[in-house]
């Protein structure tokens, strides 16, 4: 069981994850309007700008995040920015949308120029995330693990951040027991996901330079 | 560092002191 101090620890992280929204205007744009390929690459690029800003501030709300060095707070938000955007529009991806709104946004952004090469691993990604079937408190946890990542490049304090990092992975891990009491595995896959999000954010450079390209 | 990584850095460097107008 979770302790009383765990469930907090988890509420409060939920509660923060559900906070963080890209702007609602933003999203039912990328719905309802229909632009050209330029105006597609335009909208993206202030979608992911948004999502990095309300990224920050989930990842202010992290306990103990803002008593880290202000560097260190770069470094760890900088080398999670790409890989916390795959695992949100992933959560995205796999909802319920409404009739036709996946295939819209699909199509949408396999038309915002960017090469096949790189767009395919991204929707398998989707696709092994939606299998795993998680939970908002699985995503919440996994996203915060993400960001508290101490091997990041040009990260100094590596032992605070483990310390921060730590009690994230011992919750999710017994929030997965709990959960999942069937699937042993499943704390194991979905840090396997977390590899996943490695190969994508070593790719994303690649995949923004043939965009530009293109 | 790309150009990417370094307007990256600067959107996140805004956002940590709670500036969003550029």
């Amino acid at each position: 069981e979770l302790t009383q101090e765990q469930l907090s620890l988890l509420n409060y992280i939920l509660d923060a994850y559900n906070k963080y929204r890209i702007p609602l205007d933003m999203a039912k744009n990328l719905l309802q309007e229909q632009f050209s390929a330029d105006e597609n690459f335009i909208l993206l690029t202030e979608m992911a700008t948004s999502h990095v800003q309300v990224l920050v501030e989930f990842t202010k709300r992290l306990p103990g995040f803002q008593s880290l060095d202000h560097e260190d707070q770069i470094a760890l938000l900088k080398g999670s920015a790409v890989e916390a955007m795959f695992l949100r529009s992933a959560q995205i991806f796999n909802r319920k949308l409404p009739h036709g709104h996946s295939e819209m946004l699909e199509d949408r952004i396999r038309k915002s120029g960017i090469s096949d090469e790189y767009i395919n691993p991204m929707f398998n990604f989707y696709k092994s995330v939606g299998e795993l079937q998680m939970t908002q408190e699985e995503h919440a946890l996994l996203t915060a693990v993400t960001i508290l990542s101490p091997d990041r490049p040009f990260v100094k304090d590596v032992l605070s951040i483990e310390r921060l990092q730590e009690p994230m992975l011992e919750v999710l891990h017994t929030f997965c027991k709990l959960h999942h009491p069937h699937n042993p595995q499943h704390f194991a896959r979905l840090l396997g996901r977390l590899t996943e999000l490695r190969t994508l954010n070593h790719h994303h450079t690649e995949m923004l330079m043939s965009w530009r390209v293109n | 560092p790309s150009g990417n990584s370094i307007g990256l850095e600067a959107i996140i460097r805004k956002a940590l002191m709670g500036k969003y107008d550029d």
